[in-house]
């Protein structure tokens, strides 16, 4: 049980490093608290985003914290590929930069599998093969094809 | 194995006139104001992938999925799946998994317009690893979860995937 | 006690109620389970956005239930005025046209107060009387004044 | 009683080196990256009011407040308040509250240049009803607390401020 966890940790703490740095050009690891007896302590994540120094995620600020978690979450999807992904609105509190970077990582991933991504931020909405609205007239909830334009004109 | 086309009726928001899109491979975004349905139409795949918690499609009962227009009596949701690798174990370049639920709760399960059990629809999907919660679906406020957790909860989640 | 929580509530439920409208356009109200025994019961809070029929807040989409909770906490700020408010991304979950509103019933109320909001949308910049970004450079934060065409090109 | 001015000096991620901002009555807004140090502009303001909730303040010990570059040995946060109306018994336009920590974790507080204790302080901010936490200062993630309230904790809440 304990081989099998630490094998799962290391794929995971592996994908982690790679998705961190992919988003934020700074380096992030997963410590396990006892390396020799994992189960008597938790996973650690230290965080070193670019020009700071390595802290723990505990003192990252809340859009610091938010895209550490996008990248852990990356890498667990890792362990069990899929052939579509549904996120609802992981950037919301991510700022410009970040959500480029995310937008950006979804379109390349998008070419190999489906990715079907909520967000109400632009940028995400510009890199998109296919938008759509979704609103509520009368009642009820309609869909609409979008073209960029109209997202940025009634932006 | 990804969604081709999703066709929804009388689910949460959505009225009983049926709305359908058409998916392609890639990457789709979905935007639009708060309380337009967003997030409804994730509920909507996740229900007709057979999620069985209310609380996981956001209700206190599943009744309560039903458009809650009066003159609305079920709701019904249908997925069609790219089958052309034949991952999944239907003799069909498409396969159309379909679901819905009237107002007493129960559910109705269908797969390529044959009604089927809830176990048999759950075994063809597992074919192609296709379930209705796991990590490739991400709900709305999930991430701040993540970015909360000790390092505990961390190491539990990742023993409970090992 | 019971006549001093009941003028409280009695006065935050009517702030609550003319915020919500502000925010919204729709209508919003907070409800004692057991009027008669409040303390036995907890209070309800149903909302009937505008063109929707009236339903709990637990059954509100994510942004519909930040923006109900904004009109709460401006409510129950009511109570006891202050000199200065500072407020930290209240608006992360609101969509284009709540973060409007909510903009200018700031630009409002900054008139007679000092409003003071961390934000990452365009449309609070644009409101601002005054306009300062925050960034790190070396490890350590800076302050800048921002005219509002620096933010733009840079967003 | 407004902010006029506050200065800022080792505290949290600024540096050793004085950063002072002047501000004006009406709507100021600050913007910047994620990890700027926006929040941290906030936690500056409560620190000078005389927090003492080191989890209020986002750190685990009070000394961790200090800027974490070795050479740093205090942190200093100092707020310039208008006191035109004379709402605060001092008899000046103006009254700069400011708070020193230490690397032991001890604070010093000073009213208008001249050392005071926390109690002296607190006394006179409270003639203008200031304090650093209350339903003016509104951090991070609280609105979304808020929103996931049950019925019996929202009722908690208007309890506790009757
Ligand atoms: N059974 C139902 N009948 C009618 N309307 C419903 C039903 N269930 C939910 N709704 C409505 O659907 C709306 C919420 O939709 P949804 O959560 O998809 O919004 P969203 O677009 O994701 O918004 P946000 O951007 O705020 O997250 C709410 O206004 C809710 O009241
Ligand atoms: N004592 C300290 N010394 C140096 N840096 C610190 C210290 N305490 C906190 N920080 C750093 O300050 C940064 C966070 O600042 P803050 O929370 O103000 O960001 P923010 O601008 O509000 O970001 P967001 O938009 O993501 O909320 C973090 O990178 C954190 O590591
Ligand atoms: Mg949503
Ligand atoms: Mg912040």
């Amino acid at each position: 049980k304990k081989r099998v966890f630490l094998e799962t940790f290391d794929k995971v703490a592996e994908a982690f490093e790679i998705f961190f740095n992919r988003l934020t050009g700074g380096q992030g690891w997963l410590r396990l608290e006892n390396p020799n007896d994992p189960f008597s302590g938790g996973v650690e994540m230290v965080l070193r985003f670019p020009g700071k120094s390595a802290r723990s995620v505990r003192a990252a600020s809340g859009g610091e914290k938010s895209v550490a978690a996008v990248a852990l979450l990356l890498a667990l999807q890792g362990l069990t590929p899929a052939d579509f992904y549904i996120f609802d609105e992981i950037d919301a509190h991510m700022d410009l930069q970040y959500s480029r970077r995310l937008a950006e990582l979804f379109k390349e991933m998008a070419e190999k599998t489906q990715i079907i991504v909520i967000s109400l931020k632009d940028i995400m909405a510009e890199k998109a093969d296919q938008l759509i609205g979704v609103y509520n007239r009368g009642g009820e909830s309609r869909i609409v094809k979008l073209k960029l334009e109209e997202v940025i004109k009634a932006g | 194995v990804f969604i081709k086309r999703l066709t929804i009726q009388g689910f949460k928001s959505f009225g009983p006139r049926k709305i359908s899109i058409a998916l392609e491979k890639g990457l789709m975004v979905i935007t639009g104001p708060n309380g337009g349905g967003k997030s409804n139409v994730m509920d909507a795949i996740r229900f007709a992938l057979g999620e069985l918690s209310a609380h996981n499609l956001r209700v206190g009962r599943m009744a309560e999925l039903i458009h809650d227009n009066p003159g609305t009596n079920y709701a019904r949701v249908s997925i069609t799946l790219d089958n052309s690798e034949r991952v999944l174990p239907i003799n069909s370049p498409e396969v159309t998994v379909a679901r819905r639920i009237d107002r007493n709760g129960e559910s109705t399960y269908f797969l390529n317009g044959r009604q089927v059990s809830r176990n048999e629809l759950l075994t063809v999907l597992s074919m192609a690893n296709i379930k209705p919660s796991g990590f490739n679906i991400v709900p709305q406020g999930s991430v701040i979860e993540i970015a909360e957790m000790g390092g505990s909860e961390l190491r539990k989640m990742i023993e409970d995937i090992s």
